[in-house]
């Protein structure tokens, strides 16, 4: 669509749209569409079917400019995965699709359901549980998160589990009192399970708009997050603010969810994305 | 905010009597990037500074004293003129039981707000009657049970193993014969692009002749939001929407790319997580909000 264009002020903003389109915000839009004309400039480009490649190369720098790209179960100890984010985005199914492909891997895998608060919320994570293979420790509705917690934590190192996957209850991150609720739940995991590797990941549903800047920030202040699952990219949206999250926070996006099924998990390769944003 | 920017573009106008080109393009910059920061859609926000456009350089401003504050109060009446009006009314159907069919994208809040419609009524006196017609997400069926129980409110159920047309028809004839006089159909998250499953909908809707269709929609939603709110509308005719979790942070612009795209009047705002938090769309509370 961007051959033989003059490269003009015009056509910068044509790719502006775009990616504004593709919620990568305002600021990062223009950021990445300056960092395109600098290379332009440097490079002498004249062929206008040469920027959305630069484009896409600088959104793919920009995704993995971090240290902790990509995910892997670490061998011979517990490995303990917390799944955080608002209401909706996809926690609970996105655990279902984790603990099936690492239980079909051969591993010992143990779920917590730690959301006792929605109705329903451990049914859900049972029956997940079921599809998947895999243990499930959970205690009645209205029980303390933390109570959960602890007892997965106890139980996952007496089994000598591979992998703990903790459910959470979806919260809204301006909400102090869960915010709180979550910062207790990472110390109790920190003090009962001190020889495992825990990595926190926020979900996040790719339909979000620039709130998920301050999903990133305020839960990134409650808890040490690893990393982001993007959840619904089978949808139309592109889930451009996570260019914008990475940018600012360096953070990597670790997973991403592509439908409704236990299978719907791939790994995020980050230049595949950054492409299918101008698809 | 928005309200300072303006206010120092608007400033340079003091003793010169009229605006630059210049600076009203710079002016109506600011507005399009402040919508966008609030993620309203990209063309909802170019088609409103357009229309700002028209009074910013008319005599209103440039004669003003304070015509950086006149231009904010433009966009701010502009603004809560396009939200529509403020209401939370659901339309009776003459033919009792009124069917209120919740829609909506994959987690947006349709089971929760049924639960919360369902409550609102039963407080006004009306004897609702909650039909479970997601039979695809694990324990959906149990979580809107769950809701029902905690609301003494009565929820019809066929399990998981009959088609949601089936269970909505056969809900809308237990409707009638236990003299329930709105009959609420919570059915599971699609995404637009899913043709089998909006046809789901559409054979839902021609059998069960819904007076209300509520299209659930998450107030964080970014950018795609219009080209979900126009598939659901263009496939259903919906008539209104239910904008959830607006006791977030989020600045909500998708209310106006929602409305500005489908024309439809936002009914209802949920405000929580508990089924009391349901309450009537503010149209220049949201305005506000997405001017930030
Ligand atoms: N299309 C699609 N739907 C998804 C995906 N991931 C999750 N969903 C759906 O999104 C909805 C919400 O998923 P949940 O797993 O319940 O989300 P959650 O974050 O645990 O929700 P809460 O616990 O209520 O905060 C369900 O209908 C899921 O089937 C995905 O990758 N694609
Ligand atoms: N904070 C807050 N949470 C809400 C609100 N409305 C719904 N929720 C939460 O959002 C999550 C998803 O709500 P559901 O009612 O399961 O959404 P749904 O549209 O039925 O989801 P699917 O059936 O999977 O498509 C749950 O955790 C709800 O408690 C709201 O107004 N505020
Ligand atoms: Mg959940
Ligand atoms: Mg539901």
């Amino acid at each position: 669509i961007f051959s033989g264009r003059r490269i003009d002020a015009d056509l910068y903003e044509e790719l502006e749209d775009i990616l504004i389109q593709a919620d990568v915000g305002v600021n990062t839009s223009l950021a990445l569409t300056e960092r395109l004309r600098k290379r332009v400039k440097e490079e002498k480009i004249a062929d206008s079917s040469q920027l959305k490649p630069i484009l896409v190369q600088e959104m793919t720098e920009m995704l993995t400019a971090n240290e902790k790209n990509g995910f892997e179960l670490q061998p011979g100890r517990l490995n303990i995965l917390i799944m955080v984010g608002v209401n909706g985005a996809g926690k609970t199914t996105t655990i279902g699709k984790i603990a099936s492909r690492y239980s079909g891997e051969g591993k010992k895998v143990l779920l917590a359901a730690a959301d006792t608060f929605r109705a329903a919320a451990t049914e859900q994570l049972s029956e997940w549980a079921k599809r998947a293979g895999t243990d499930i420790i959970r205690q009645g509705e209205g029980a303390d998160p933390g109570a959960v917690v602890f007892d997965a934590c106890h139980s996952a190192v007496s089994r000598k589990c591979d992998l703990l996957i903790v459910d959470t209850a979806g919260r809204l991150q301006n909400k102090n009192n869960l915010m709180e609720e979550l910062k207790k739940i990472g110390k109790i995991i920190a003090r009962e399970a001190p020889e495992a590797s825990v990595e926190t990941w926020l979900v996040l549903d790719a339909g979000t708009g620039q709130n998920a800047i301050s999903q990133a920030k305020l839960f990134g202040e409650a808890v040490f997050l690893s990393g982001l699952v993007l959840t619904k990219l089978d949808g139309t949206a592109k889930g451009g603010v996570v260019i914008g999250i990475a940018n600012e926070s360096k953070l990597p996006v670790k997973m991403i969810g592509v439908g409704e099924g236990i299978d719907d998990l791939r790994e995020f390769d980050a230049q595949e994305f950054a492409t299918a944003l101008f698809g | 905010g928005l309200g300072e920017r303006l206010q120092d573009i608007f400033s340079k106008l003091k003793g010169k009597g009229k605006l630059s080109e210049a600076d009203v393009n710079e002016a109506l910059r600011e507005i399009r990037v402040a919508l966008l920061e609030a993620d309203v859609n990209y063309k909802v926000a170019k088609d409103f500074a357009a229309k700002v456009k028209e009074r910013a350089v008319g005599s209103e401003v440039l004669q003003s004293l304070t015509p950086g504050q006149q231009v904010v109060k433009i966009v701010h009446e502009e603004l809560t003129a396009l939200m529509g009006a403020q209401q939370a009314k659901l339309q009776v159907s003459p033919k009792p039981p009124t069917v209120v069919l919740m829609v909506g994208l994959q987690g947006s809040g349709k089971t929760t707000t049924s639960g919360k419609i369902a409550l609102w009524l039963k407080g006004q006196g009306k004897r609702p009657l909650l039909a479970a017609a997601d039979i695809y997400r694990p324990a959906a069926i149990k979580q809107l049970e769950v809701l029902g129980e905690k609301t003494d409110i009565p929820v019809f159920s066929l399990g998981d193993q009959v088609n949601p047309v089936e269970i909505a028809t056969r809900a809308l004839e237990h409707a009638r014969t236990n003299g329930n006089d709105y009959l609420i159909v919570d059915t599971a998250g699609r995404l637009h692009i899913n043709e089998e499953l909006m046809q789901e909908l559409s054979a839902i809707r021609d059998k069960t002749n819904p007076t209300e269709i509520l299209l659930v929609v998450d107030a964080m939603a970014g950018q795609d939001a219009v080209n979900v709110a126009a598939a659901f509308n263009e496939q259903l005719e919906i008539s209104g929407v239910v904008l959830t979790k607006l006791d977030g942070d989020t600045r909500g612009g998708a209310a106006l790319s929602v409305k500005a795209v489908t024309g439809k009047p936002i009914k209802f705002t949920g405000t929580g997580e508990k089924l009391e938090a349901l309450e009537p769309f503010y149209p220049d509370r949201m305005a506000s909000r997405i001017l930030g």
